[in-house]
């Protein structure tokens, strides 16, 4: 029982979530030129996607039955850990102009991850 | 590295990581950062020089609405109603000072006229501008400390011993062409009567003009912005000069320089490029 507690605790680890990651400007001497803000939270995705059925397959159940009497073409290349869901972030900055502007970023934070 | 945005750290980690060729990797750093560029909307990396003034409007409106700032700050009230309701709907907020090389100031008895260019030729075209303001600081206490947005109450008695308060028309044209030695041809865009006697921003909508100069509809011939001092009939010469002073629209008006990059008139345009949210995110927008 414990070793099959240790390995589901290692799988849990290495399976698919959103890991953290802060972008801090000033690390990539981009503090030059964004005014605002100093750095974001960013995070990022990885890990397996150990599923039989990879989620782009479609798994409802009339094509889980279908696969188990068919089986699956192992052809099929595994699903990925990729963001499922994105936020946009605001940054004051100036330009090559020394203009200043305000604007909104789409798709700069990982809200969620899945295995697609 | 000036020119490129991967900091010159990171690009050579990857050189040495020995993933590829290093004539490979490089072709890959270069396609990478005109990506980074192209995403921020960038032609270059920016370098801007320690003088470059950040209006203190754009850092409000930053902390006001902006996906991640902390909307503790108040709405200026300086900020136009228009402005707000344009910054609701744009995802690309720019503010610009004018070419001081290029104004034209005449003070007439009674009458301030300041011409102003602003070069907008910065606007990518991909980005609709849907609404403008012209910001001029109009200062009741004379070479105070650099303006904030914040109204502050000018409890002495204004301009040396004048009476506080003062009555000016302010009215901004846009202009669309200059003859020689003859007045510009200009249109009335907004006008306001300001009589109170606090210090603080003056919020004008001028997006008929911008948006037809950055959509190629018209040409840019810039402002004009004429205050009116209907009461100086009576007042001696040199009471209704220092009078005429108190609209900031010349560097030449303002005496303490120091404060001149955030008391200078500001022109600011709402767009959006069609990628994405809008700048203002309301609370609820954000649940």
């Amino acid at each position: 029982a414990a070793l099959r507690k240790q390995r589901r605790k290692h799988q849990h680890k290495a399976s698919c979530k959103r890991h953290a990651l802060y972008v801090d400007f000033s690390d990539v001497g981009w503090n030059e030129w964004i005014v605002a803000p100093p750095g974001y939270h960013a995070f990022y995705c990885q890990g397996e996607c150990p599923f039989p059925l990879a989620d782009h397959l479609n798994s409802t159940n009339h094509a889980i039955v279908q696969t188990l009497v068919n089986s699956v073409n192992s052809n099929i290349p595994r699903a990925c850990c990729v963001p499922t869901d994105l936020s946009p972030i605001s940054l004051l900055y100036l330009d090559e102009y020394e203009k200043v502007i305000l604007k909104n970023y789409q798709d700069m934070v990982v809200e969620g991850c899945g295995c697609r | 590295g000036a020119t490129g945005l991967i900091p010159e750290v990171g690009r050579r980690k990857y050189s040495e990581s020995g993933k590829q060729t290093p004539e490979r990797s490089e072709s890959f750093l270069h396609d990478f950062e005109l990506r980074l560029l192209t995403m921020f909307g960038l032609r270059r990396r920016p370098t801007p020089s320690k003088q470059a003034a950040v209006p203190q409007y754009m850092v409000d409106l930053y902390r006001m609405h902006s996906a991640n700032g902390d909307h503790s700050a108040k709405r200026p009230k300086s900020m136009g109603k228009h402005a707000e309701r344009a910054a609701s709907k744009a995802n690309t907020i720019r503010s610009f000072h004018h070419e001081e090389s290029m104004e034209a100031l005449s003070r007439l008895k009674g009458k301030t006229t300041q011409q102003f260019f602003f070069n907008l030729t910065s606007i990518p075209d991909d980005e609709l501008i849907t609404s403008a303001e012209l910001r001029v600081y109009r200062d009741q206490v004379m070479g105070a400390a650099p303006p904030n947005n914040s109204s502050r109450n000018s409890s002495t008695t204004g301009d040396h011993g004048a009476p506080a308060g003062g009555i000016h028309r302010i009215n901004i044209y846009e202009i669309f062409g200059v003859p020689q030695g003859r007045e510009p041809l200009a249109r009335l865009l907004d006008t306001r009567l300001v009589q109170d006697s606090l210090s603080r921003w003056e919020s004008f909508d001028v997006s008929p003009a911008v948006s037809q100069w950055t959509s190629g509809k018209g040409r840019n011939h810039g402002f004009m912005v004429e205050v009116h001092h209907p009461e100086q009939g009576e007042m001696d010469g040199e009471h209704a000069r220092r009078r005429s002073r108190h609209i900031r629209v010349s560097r030449s008006l303002h005496r303490d320089q120091d404060s001149w990059p955030q008391a200078r008139p500001l022109l600011v345009t709402y767009g959006h490029d069609g990628r994405g949210d809008s700048v203002l995110h309301t609370r609820e927008k954000r649940q």
